[in-house]
């Protein structure tokens, strides 16, 4: 059964013209992580690269792609665990960089800390010499236009995650 | 969101969550991604979950931890994941999405929301959905 990876690309509502671009991108993520694995990787290695090929899909809510806040910028959150040791990284509301999750895995491997956040993680990807990028790299037409059309007041960005009772 | 759990062939268990957030949320905010517990947990000795989702709901619940204390009280992947998911769903209305793998490589894609575009890759075989229901298989 050994080895094997699992990979998700958000739940929500997805535009049915969206539908083949996200089944393609979880796709190739998985067969990423596979190869990693097959290489005789670690599962760590092959979380991370998964994850990396989905920030970089413009598709998915995370690296270029993420939804933009109130103002119209990006700041993304990530974590990696690992179950062997149980050491975690993690970083919250970080903005200009391409793959947050590989700067979780440098909180992980590098800080004694679980998680740094917004300016401190900004400095931290600086001395680890992760290159910044330019928040416009970060977003779409898609998902500026979604934050347009949630700038409305009456308008629930999160409808289609709140349970309806009953 | 977007996340991913393996199982290495020592059976070494990862995970791995990522996320922009929510739609229009206010500057600062923070989900459930980066919280140990909600948008991920891993142990060697239970398992791993990936979760996505209402952040703030799955927060509430601990959603990945909580569903591998269903795997350790004996529940499969499948009966764990989908009794978080209901948990979360009927005490705080939340819907989300959980990928859960257990350290033999037993793995679950569970959603209570419309879709959640998954793939997990096993024995050289590739398997994918995005509507509930949906299990689609492709040779690797």
């Amino acid at each position: 059964m050994l080895p094997v990876v699992v990979v998700h690309g958000g739940a929500g509502q997805i535009p049915k013209e969206w539908s083949e671009k996200s089944t393609s991108g979880v796709c190739s993520a998985a067969r990423a992580g596979y190869r990693i694995l097959q290489g005789g990787g670690s599962s760590m290695d092959a979380v991370v690269e998964a994850a990396t090929q989905l920030e970089n899909n413009p598709s998915f809510n995370a690296g270029c792609g993420s939804v933009l806040n109130v103002k119209g910028e990006v700041e993304m959150d990530a974590i990696v665990m690992d179950g062997k040791t149980l050491a975690t990284g993690a970083v919250s509301a970080v903005r200009n960089i391409a793959n947050p999750i590989q700067l979780a895995r440098l909180v992980m491997d590098k800080t004694s800390h679980a998680c740094l956040t917004a300016e401190g993680a900004s400095q931290f990807a600086r001395s680890m010499g992760v290159p910044e990028v330019p928040q416009e790299s970060l977003i779409t037409e898609y998902s500026r236009m979604r934050w347009k059309k949630n700038l409305a007041p009456d308008a629930n960005p999160v409808e289609c995650q709140i349970g309806k009772m009953g | 969101t977007v996340g991913a759990v393996a199982v290495d062939s020592e059976g070494n268990i990862a995970c791995a969550t990522s996320s922009g957030g929510i739609l229009n949320k206010m500057e600062g905010r923070v989900g459930d991604t980066p919280c140990i517990g909600s948008g991920g947990y891993a142990d060697n000795r239970m398992g791993a979950v990936s979760t996505t989702g209402h952040g703030e709901a799955i927060m509430k619940v601990t959603l990945a931890r909580l569903i591998l204390f269903h795997m350790e009280q004996g529940q499969s992947v499948e009966a764990a994941s989908d009794l978080g998911l209901a948990y979360m769903k009927s005490r705080v209305s939340g819907l989300g999405g959980v990928v859960t793998v257990d350290p033999q490589g037993h793995w679950a894609t569970c959603f209570t929301s419309q879709q959640m575009a998954w793939a997990a890759a096993q024995k050289d075989t590739l398997h994918y959905g995005l509507y509930t229901g949906e299990h689609f298989t492709q040779s690797i």
